[in-house]
C-alpha cells in the first residue's frame, strides 16, 4: 500500500510504501484520548506474477471506538458496524445513511464508505473494484482521514503519528535514477534520509484513474519517517 | 455529499411533484422545500430530471421570505449581459444533459443557518403517442427520506380515457398498494405519497429507496375517424390518430454502415438487431439490405419481397457482416435511392405502397465523398422527396447534426442509438414505430377563412399507434374550424374523411375547469410551432432559417419557453461573481459525450430533489491506497 502524508504548512506532501506479506495486520491509527483504533489487514494479489514483485494492499479495515461502544468492521465484500448489542451489515452495493447519537455512516453504493465519530475525525473507504477476471488483482480497499488534526496530539499508528506537526527540509536535489524523477536528501525527525520525487493518487473523487499528488517518496518501507520499523505496527487481531 | 453529516443538517421536509395534463398537453410543478438544521450556512443544491421533449418555463426560490424568480431571455443577449457567468464555460450552465430521455436542471444556494429555501420549478411538453400510448415519465430520486412527499398527476382527455397505467420503477411490491388510480370517462388521477417509514431503505436508514422513474401509461378513445377538434380561447387542436385501417405495405432498404469503427460490439448489436427485425417483416412488405464500408455490398440487386426463403437468406447475410475499411456513406445512400427508383420504374411494387430508407451509421464520412454538405445535398436531390429517410447513429462520437439535417431534409427523423447493453433493443424499437405504416400523403384542410397560424398539416405517412397534431389560431367563426377535411393515400386506394362531430358536443367539454388550464390549447400551439420551426432551421434555407428562427424566438419569450434559442438567467442571492447562471435548452446534438465517471457519479447520486453539503474548505488528507 502507498502512504500519503500531506504537510499542510509547507504545502508539499511525502509519501513512502509499506510492503509486507499478505495477511498482515497493521495498526494504521490509536488515539489513547478518544478510544479510536484503526487496523487494516493486507491481502496480495490473487496468484503472482513470477516476474514482478509482490503487490500488497488492504483488503479488510476494523474500526473501533471504545468510548461510543462501535466496532467498524469493512472488507471488499461486506460492512459490519456492532454499535453495543446491536449488529447489522450491509454490502457495498447498498447505499445507506445512518446517524446514531455520536456516529454517523454512509455508504455510497459500490464507490466509498464515510464515517464520522461525534465531531471528530472523519474516515473514509475507498473500495477498488477489479475486474472479477483479472489473472493477478483482486479488489481491495483505501483508507483515508478527514479532520485528523481532530484526534489528539496523542495519536500514533502507521498513519496516526503523522496526523499531528510534521516538518522537514529538503535540499541537494540531483538526478536520479528515472530522469524524469529527481532524488533529495531530506532532514526529517533528525535524520537524513534520500528521497525521490514522484507522485501518488488519491482515489477519492476519481476512483478509476485517482489523482495524481506531486510527493516526496521515502524508501524502504518509510524507514527512517516512521517512528521505529513498519513491523513494529503489526498486530495479531483486526480489532 | 461523501458527508453524512450534511445530510442530516440539510432536511428536505417537502417535495410534491404535481402534473396537470389536458389533451397530452402536460404541466408539471416540482416544489420542494428545504431548512438548514446546522449552525453554519450550508451550500443547497436542487436537481431535477425533465424530459428533453420538455421546455422549462418557470423557476423560483423563495428565500427568507423574498422569491428571486428565473428570467427567460434571448440566448445571445442572456450571455452577454452576463458574460462573467458565461465566461465560466460549463460551470455557469444549470441544464446538462442526463441520459438518453432526460435533462438535468441544477442550481445551488447557500443558506444561512436554520434558514428556509422553497425551489419551484415549472416545465411543458406535449405527450407524444407512441405504440399506441402516451408516456408522462417523472424521475423521482430523492437523496433523503422526505416529510412530505406526494406526486400527483391529474390527466384530462376530453375524447374519453381507454386506458391508463402507472407504476415505478422502484415501487417494491410494499409500495405498488400505495399508488393510487381513479379513472373516470375523461378524467385519471394517480397519486403516491409514501410516509416517512415507507421510504427507508432499511429500519435504521436514512436514504430512500425512492429512486427511479414514475411512469404514466395511457391512451385516448378514437372514436372519430377525423380526429378531435378542441377549441378554446381562440386557439384550436386537431388530434388524428385513425384506427382499424388496413396497414400499407412498405418497401424499405435497410443501409448499414460496417465498417472499421463499427467493429466488436456495434456490429454485434447491429447484427442483432437486424435478425430481429427481418423476422417481423410482413410479408406484404418488400426488402433489401445494403452493407457499406470503403465500397458499397448490395445483398440483392434489386429490392425483393419479403418470403419466408428471402428472410432466411437475408438473416444469413447479415450474419456474415464484419467490420472493416473505411466510410463511405454517400455511395451507399444513393445506391439505396437508385434502387428504389429502380422498382418504381419497373413497377415491381406493390400498389399503394410506400417506400423508406433506413441508415445505420456511428460515423463520420470517410471515404468517397466525404465533404457533409455535399453528401446531404446529393441524398436530397436523389431523393428528390419521394421516400423519407430515416438515420440511425450509433454512439456518443457521431455528428449528429450531419444526420439529422439529412434526415430532416428527407421527410424523416434521426435518432441516436445510445451505445449500452440495449442498443440492439433501441434499434428494433425504432423499427417498430415505422413498421405498420397506415396512410401517406395525408393532408388536413381547414377552412381557409376559419383559421390561421397553423402549424404542419402535411405529412408523408402516418404510422399505427402514433399520431398527428395540428394546432392553429380561429379566425372567423369558431364553428368554421370544425369543418375540416382529411385527405390521404391509404392500403385501398384515396381517403377523404370529413369531420362529423356536432357543434353541441363541444359545449360540455371544457366545462370542469379545475382539471385544465385555460391557455393549454395556446400554449399547445406555440410549442409545437416552435418545434417545427426549430426543425426546419436544420434543414431550410439561410433565408429561411433566418425567419424560422426569429419567429421561433419570438414565441419563446412571448410564452416563456426555454428552448435552444432562449435562456434563463437564475439570479442567486449571493453577492458573489458567480452569483448569476444561465439554464440553456440542449439540442440532442449539443448533449453528446458520454457521462465521464464524475458525471455518472452525480447522476447516480441525484435525486430529483438532492441535497448537499459542499465543503469550501479542503483539508489535508493522510491516506494509504492501492498502487
Amino acid at each position: 500500500p502507498h502512504f500519503i502524508i500531506p504537510v499542510p504548512k509547507q504545502n508539499d506532501t511525502i509519501c513512502f510504501n509499506v510492503d509486507e506479506r499478505p495477511g498482515v495486520i497493521f495498526n494504521l491509527v490509536r488515539d489513547p484520548l478518544t478510544g479510536i483504533t484503526v487496523n487494516g489487514q493486507t491481502i496480495g494479489d490473487k496468484k503472482i506474477d513470477p516476474n514482478k514483485k509482490l503487490n500488497t494492499y488492504f483488503g479488510r479495515f476494523g474500526i473501533v471506538n471504545e468510548k461510543l461502544g462501535l466496532k467498524l468492521e469493512v472488507t471488499t465484500r461486506s460492512i459490519e458496524i456492532t454499535s453495543g448489542k446491536e449488529k447489522m451489515a450491509f454490502t457495498w452495493s447498498d447505499t445507506v445513511s445512518m446517524k446514531q447519537r455520536s456516529f454517523a455512516l454512509q455508504i455510497n453504493k459500490e464507490r466509498n464508505l464515510v464515517v464520522m465519530m461525534g465531531d471528530s475525525v472523519q474516515f473514509v473507504i475507498v473500495l477498488h473494484r477489479v475486474w472479477k477476471d483479472h489473472p493477478f488483482h483482486q479488489d481491495y480497499l483505501g483508507f483515508y482521514t478527514i479532520d485528523s488534526h481532530r484526534l489528539s496530539s496523542k495519536t500514533h499508528g502507521l498513519l496516526g503519528q503523522f496526523y499531528h506537526d510534521l516538518s522537514f527540509e529538503v535540499g541537494e536535489i540531483h538526478q536520479g535514477t528515472d530522469p524524469e524523477k529527481p532524488d533529495a536528501m531530506m532532514m526529517i525527525k533528525g535524520q537524513e534520509l534520500t528521497v525521490t520525487r514522484g507522485w501518488q493518487r488519491d482515489y477519492r473523487e476519481d476512483i478509476k484513474h485517482g489523482v495524481q499528488v506531486p510527493c516526496w517518496f521515502v524508501h524502504h518501507n518509510g524507514t527512517g519517517l516512521i517512528d521505529g520499523v513498519h513491523s513494529d505496527y503489526i498486530v495479531s487481531g483486526i480489532f | 455529499s461523501s458527508d453524512p453529516q450534511a445530510v442530516f443538517d440539510i432536511e428536505i421536509y417537502s417535495l410534491k411533484v404535481d402534473c396537470k395534463v389536458t389533451s397530452r398537453f402536460a404541466r408539471s410543478v416540482i416544489t420542494s422545500r428545504v431548512v438548514n438544521r446546522a449552525n453554519v450556512s450550508r451550500e443547497v443544491f436542487f436537481d431535477v430530471d425533465l424530459p428533453k421533449t420538455a421546455f422549462i418555463t418557470n423557476f423560483s426560490m423563495v428565500i427568507d421570505g423574498l422569491t428571486y424568480v428565473g428570467v427567460v431571455k434571448e440566448k445571445a443577449a442572456a450571455k452577454k449581459q452576463y458574460q462573467q457567468a458565461v465566461s465560466q464555460g460549463q460551470t455557469a450552465g444549470l441544464v446538462k444533459a442526463s441520459g438518453r430521455k432526460m435533462e438535468k436542471f441544477t442550481v445551488s444556494v447557500n443558506i444561512a443557518a436554520t434558514k428556509k429555501v422553497t425551489f419551484e420549478l415549472t416545465y411543458e411538453e406535449l405527450l407524444k403517442r407512441n405504440q399506441g400510448q402516451y408516456e408522462l415519465l417523472i424521475r423521482v430520486k430523492p437523496k433523503q427520506i422526505v416529510q412530505h412527499f406526494e406526486i400527483n398527476v391529474d390527466i384530462y382527455e376530453p375524447q374519453g380515457i381507454r386506458f391508463l397505467d402507472a407504476h415505478g420503477t422502484f415501487v417494491t411490491n410494499d409500495l405498488t398498494q400505495l399508488i393510487e388510480k381513479t379513472v373516470t370517462e375523461t378524467k385519471g388521477h394517480v397519486s403516491f405519497s409514501p410516509t416517512v417509514d415507507q421510504q427507508r431503505s432499511c429500519p435504521l436508514c436514512q436514504t430512500s429507496t425512492i429512486d427511479g422513474d414514475f411512469v404514466i401509461n395511457y391512451d385516448v378513445n378514437w372514436d372519430t375517424p377525423a380526429g378531435d377538434i378542441q377549441i378554446l380561447n381562440g386557439y384550436f387542436v386537431h388530434y388524428f390518430a385513425p384506427t382499424n385501417l388496413k396497414r400499407l405495405p412498405k418497401n424499405v432498404v435497410f443501409v448499414i454502415d460496417q465498417s472499421t469503427s463499427m467493429m466488436g460490439t456495434r456490429i454485434k448489436q447491429t447484427k442483432e438487431a437486424m435478425l430481429a427485425i427481418l423476422a417481423d417483416i410482413h410479408p406484404d412488405d418488400h426488402f433489401s439490405i445494403i452493407s457499406f464500408d470503403s465500397t458499397v455490398t448490395k445483398w440483392k440487386p434489386s429490392i425483393i419481397e419479403a418470403t419466408a426463403e428471402n428472410i432466411e437468406a437475408a438473416k444469413q447475410y447479415v450474419n456474415s457482416l464484419y467490420a472493416r475499411g473505411w466510410t463511405n456513406i454517400n455511395d451507399a445512400l444513393l445506391e439505396a435511392i437508385s434502387m428504389l427508383d429502380e422498382a418504381m420504374k419497373q413497377h415491381t411494387l406493390t400498389e399503394h405502397s410506400i417506400s423508406l430508407i433506413i441508415l445505420l451509421s456511428d460515423g463520420d464520412p470517410t471515404k468517397g465523398e466525404t465533404n457533409r454538405a455535399q453528401i446531404q445535398s446529393n441524398v436530397k436531390n436523389g431523393i428528390g422527396g419521394k421516400y423519407p429517410l430515416y438515420c440511425l447513429g450509433f454512439g456518443y462520437d457521431l455528428d449528429y447534426s450531419f444526420i439529422e439535417k439529412m434526415a430532416l431534409e428527407n421527410h424523416g427523423v434521426a435518432r441516436r442509438i445510445y451505445e449500452d447493453s440495449d442498443s440492439a433493443l433501441q434499434m428494433q424499437g425504432f423499427y417498430d414505430e415505422v413498421a405498420s405504416p397506415l396512410l401517406s400523403q395525408i393532408e388536413l384542410k381547414y377552412p381557409e377563412n376559419g383559421v390561421a397560424d397553423l402549424t404542419e398539416r402535411s405529412f408523408q405517412q402516418y404510422y399505427n399507434g402514433s399520431e398527428i397534431v395540428v394546432a392553429g389560431r380561429v379566425t372567423g367563426n369558431e364553428l368554421d374550424a370544425y369543418n375540416m377535411e382529411v385527405i390521404a393515400k391509404g392500403a385501398e386506394g384515396d381517403l377523404f374523411l370529413k369531420n362529423q362531430r356536432k357543434e353541441q358536443d363541444q359545449e360540455k367539454t371544457f366545462e370542469d375547469p379545475q382539471y385544465i388550464f385555460g391557455e393549454y390549447t395556446e400554449r399547445l400551439w406555440a410549442y409545437l410551432t416552435i418545434q417545427q420551426l426549430l426543425s426546419k432551421r436544420v434543414s431550410g434555407t439561410p433565408e429561411e432559417k433566418a425567419n424560422n428562427t426569429a419567429r421561433a424566438l419570438e414565441l419563446s419569450l412571448k410564452y416563456n419557453f426555454v428552448t435552444p434559442l432562449t435562456s434563463m438567467v437564475v439570479t442567486k442571492p449571493e453577492d458573489t461573481l458567480d452569483s448569476t447562471m444561465l439554464a440553456d435548452k440542449l439540442t440532442e446534438a449539443e448533449s453528446r459525450g458520454p457521462p465521464q465517471d464524475g458525471q455518472a457519479h452525480r447522476v447516480s447520486s441525484s435525486p430529483q430533489s438532492n441535497y448537499h453539503y459542499a465543503s469550501r474548505y479542503i483539508p489535508p488528507v493522510t491516506s494509504v491506497d492501492g498502487d
